[in-house]
């Protein structure tokens, strides 16, 4: 879920 | 994380260093755009605006503050050092970029993944960077000698996304569920941006002459 929530990328 | 996409940061980073190694050590800001600069400090002002909301990891966290000091630094010192802004040519860099701010939000309103203040910028954000180098470009044509740190500088900025397109690639076919055409789409854009600086780049340091764009 908190990946799809927020961008793990910069 | 994989090996496309730390490369791609450390490329980014490398970008940022080169920049900062030439302003700050020869006092210079010859053949730089401040327009892009200052669209890069927008760009990353307007995606990492979850840096003290959303904790991904310490690499992540230490990368968006490297990323956010870096740009507006060197905004500050093309505009207010009394050394580097002497050398800061205004008559060539000319590119109307504020022209630019309204049409990436227009369209980040209207093509975005979710319509939430954070995800709209974070997508205004990915469309600014693909043009933001555009200032860039068009003085380096202007330019009559480029000196390599600038021309090391542009190759890198444009070599990172490349490689963040590698990335995705892998993420695509290793993460079932990874699909973000937003990103992809721009970042290959942005890229393709590059196409003409890259095949000049490489003539020049295969023909080991100076680096020069045709106007």
């Amino acid at each position: 879920k908190k990946e799809a929530e927020s961008h793990d990328e910069l | 994380m994989n090996i496309f996409r730390l490369a791609g940061d450390m490329t980014h980073l490398a970008s940022v260093l080169v920049l900062l190694l030439k302003i700050h050590t020869i006092k210079s800001c010859a053949g730089i755009s401040l327009k892009t600069q200052e669209l890069f400090a927008i760009v990353f002002a307007s995606r990492y605006l979850d840096i003290f909301t959303d904790f991904i990891s310490l690499y992540n966290t230490l990368m968006k503050l490297i990323f956010l000091g870096s740009s507006f630094s060197i905004v500050w010192y093309i505009r207010r050092h009394k050394l580097v802004r002497r050398s800061y040519d205004k008559d060539q860099d000319t590119f109307r970029h504020y022209f630019l701010l309204l049409p990436c939000f227009i369209l980040a309103l209207l093509i975005n993944e979710k319509f939430t203040f954070k995800e709209v910028m974070w997508t205004f954000s990915l469309y600014l960077e693909a043009v933001a180098i555009l200032p860039q470009l068009v003085l380096l044509q202007r330019t009559k000698n480029i000196d390599n740190l600038t021309g090391q500088y542009v190759f890198l900025l444009g070599a990172y996304r490349g490689l963040y397109i590698l990335n995705w690639i892998y993420r695509y076919f290793t993460e079932p569920h990874y699909v973000h055409w937003i990103p992809w789409i721009s970042g290959l854009v942005q890229t393709l941006l590059y196409a003409d600086f890259f095949y000049y780049y490489f003539e020049s340091w295969k023909n080991n002459k100076k680096l020069q764009l045709p106007a």
